[in-house]
């Protein structure tokens, strides 16, 4: 419990990769 | 020859860009949700959102300091997704998560609404 809530810790891949170029 | 790895960076440097948004340091666009102003970073929305990805790579939109959503936009799912983007967590509330999922759908965000999905099926 981090906060007094209940923490999920999710290990996958978050956000976008942004692409080296376009 | 060595490499030395501190593991705590990215998140040491995520609280720093977290406490200069809350300073409004450096924020360089207003995002109009509905009546609701949040002041952020472009690079910042840019490295979470597909969609502000689009919107500041395209050279006519990427100097505008003001960006309003669509009005289907709920600003309190708005703010969890920005709190997310700055904190890496993501406050999931009963009366809130389709708000969020919404909102990271509109964002282009699909990891967060993947895992939104999961939450939701879990916890049915």
């Amino acid at each position: 419990y981090e906060g007094g809530v209940n923490t999920i810790k999710e290990m996958g891949r978050s956000v976008h990769e942004i692409p080296r170029q376009d | 020859d060595s490499c030395i790895q501190f593991t705590r960076h990215a998140s040491d440097v995520l609280l720093n860009l977290n406490r200069l948004r809350s300073r409004d340091i450096l924020t360089d666009v207003t995002i109009l949700v509905n009546r609701q102003q949040f002041r952020a970073h472009k690079t910042v929305l840019m490295a979470c959102s597909g969609l502000f990805y689009t919107i500041f790579t395209d050279s006519l939109k990427c100097n505008l300091n003001a960006i309003s959503l669509d009005p289907k936009v709920d600003p309190e799912g708005f703010a969890i997704v920005l709190e997310f983007m700055y904190t890496s967590r993501l406050t999931l509330k009963e009366s809130l998560i389709m708000a969020v999922m919404n909102t990271a759908i509109y964002l282009q965000m699909d990891h967060v609404v993947d895992t939104c999905h999961r939450f939701i099926k879990s916890s049915d």
